[in-house]
């Protein structure tokens, strides 16, 4: 058992990875390494139909918050243009995340009022908890995503601010806390019949996010005005009646073994290994044995 | 090979490759075989909502005694072969394994309501090897 421990645990321990609760049920033995939190979305209903024996019914997983429509809607188009029918992943250069989480506010204070100068202001406190993502997804591009609830007239452009601001919990618990940095986007959005509008807070939320915050306040201004904003015509439509408070999405790389590596594939087919893999092996050096030393020199460089 | 021969057909078999077939490769070969399932079967299609159906497929069958480079073997696979047939039986014979897979992409609704889209390593067997 020892050696089998030892020959199998490092290739399957990746595979058997799990959320506590699953591990721990399974066996105690399968106690995730520090850091690596919470497991992968299938992972751990696979380990709990595994640790049932027999034809008991597969147990469906604990209820789970229902999500947004309009959020599923979304991710249903954003997986269609990932993958084929059968699941397969596209492999188009410019797609070089493996995961894309979509979250909806948990909680949010809204305030619309009409400002006749600067038409209509929509904006929204919002707060997002980011509990699900790992240590080991890294964020590539984050957006917030606004979808217009009823068709918006089509009449001409709409030109839309964007006022971001993060707020910080001076206690926990405080709903609508101040703000502590903020940040005015003016984009120009063609809204015709365009049901989305994505605003880019990649730079905004990056920092947040590389410091593993897990709640994120953040108010939102979105003023928009129809047409061209020097004849300053009316909004036909109040543009905010249309907004429903956007969702966050977060475009990332995860770096654990069970996620899809691109590069791999497109560098070389992943065989299984004649002995486990090591991490980061060190590559067999084309160059054979006569280029030992000097390979063994720069590996030794390349190393150090 | 000879005994084998005595117990072979008095009149010459009409396709002699496929007689002599029967010497060198196993029937049930050692091959990938289709597997479909859909998600609904096991009762998850409330919180994996893509795809509907997923062939992982699976590799099954008996390893020729000389495996060599017909399934990308190491050299390994036949000392095996030789320990379970010379040496020791109990150490068993090498086994049909995936070689080689595919990645999976998977649309999910997690515990707290959000909506993951994921692309998972090694997901479908796509070529077999015996080991």
């Amino acid at each position: 058992p020892h050696s089998r421990g030892r020959v199998v645990s490092d290739k399957t321990s990746g595979f058997l990875v799990a959320s506590k609760d699953t591990a721990s049920e399974l066996n105690p033995l399968l106690q995730l390494p520090k850091g690596v939190r919470r497991g992968y979305a299938l992972l751990p209903p696979l380990l709990k139909v595994l640790s049932e024996r027999g034809h008991q019914s597969w147990a469906s997983e604990a209820p789970r918050l229902q999500p947004d429509s309009r959020a599923l809607r979304y991710m249903k188009r954003l997986y269609k243009m990932s993958a084929t029918k059968e699941g397969i992943p596209k492999t188009n250069k410019s797609h070089l995340y493996n995961t894309v989480r979509l979250f909806t506010p948990c909680s949010e204070c809204q305030h619309r009022h009409r400002d006749l100068r600067k038409g209509d202001v929509h904006s929204v406190d919002l707060l997002f908890n980011l509990d699900r993502v790992t240590a080991l997804e890294h964020l590539l591009k984050s957006v917030l995503l606004y979808s217009f609830d009823t068709p918006v007239p089509i009449s001409s452009s709409t030109t839309c601010t964007c006022r971001l601001s993060v707020k910080e919990q001076d206690f926990p618990g405080q709903v609508c806390p101040s703000i502590s940095h903020s940040l005015a986007l003016s984009l120009r959005v063609e809204v015709r019949k365009r049901k989305w509008v994505e605003i880019d807070v990649t730079s905004f939320l990056q920092p947040l996010i590389a410091t593993n915050r897990r709640n994120i306040h953040m108010a939102v201004n979105f003023t928009c005005l129809m047409g061209d904003p020097q004849h300053n015509t009316q909004l036909e439509t109040p543009i905010d009646a249309a907004l429903v408070p956007p969702s966050l999405l977060l475009y990332l790389n995860d770096t654990s073994e069970q996620a899809y590596h691109r590069w791999n594939s497109l560098g070389h087919r992943r065989k299984i290994p004649a002995r486990p893999r090591q991490g980061n092996s060190p590559r067999v050096d084309p160059m054979g044995d006569k280029g030992k030393e000097n390979s063994q020199g720069k590996r030794a460089s390349r190393r150090r | 090979r000879d005994e084998n021969l005595k117990e072979a057909p008095a009149t010459p078999p009409s396709n002699l490759s496929e007689y002599f077939k029967q010497f060198l490769f196993p029937q049930n070969e050692c091959e990938l075989h289709n597997f479909r399932l859909s998600f609904s079967q096991l009762k998850w299609d409330k919180w994996i909502i893509a795809p509907h159906r997923y062939s992982p497929q699976y590799c099954k069958g008996d390893c020729p005694r000389a495996v060599g480079h017909r399934y990308g073997s190491p050299v390994h696979t036949m000392v095996q072969n030789i320990i379970y047939e010379k040496l020791d039986p109990s150490v068993g014979k090498p086994s049909c394994v995936p070689a080689e897979y595919s990645p999976l992409s998977v649309l999910t609704i997690e515990p707290d309501g959000s909506i993951v889209y994921k692309e998972y390593e090694d997901m479908i067997a796509t070529k077999c090897t015996c080991r």
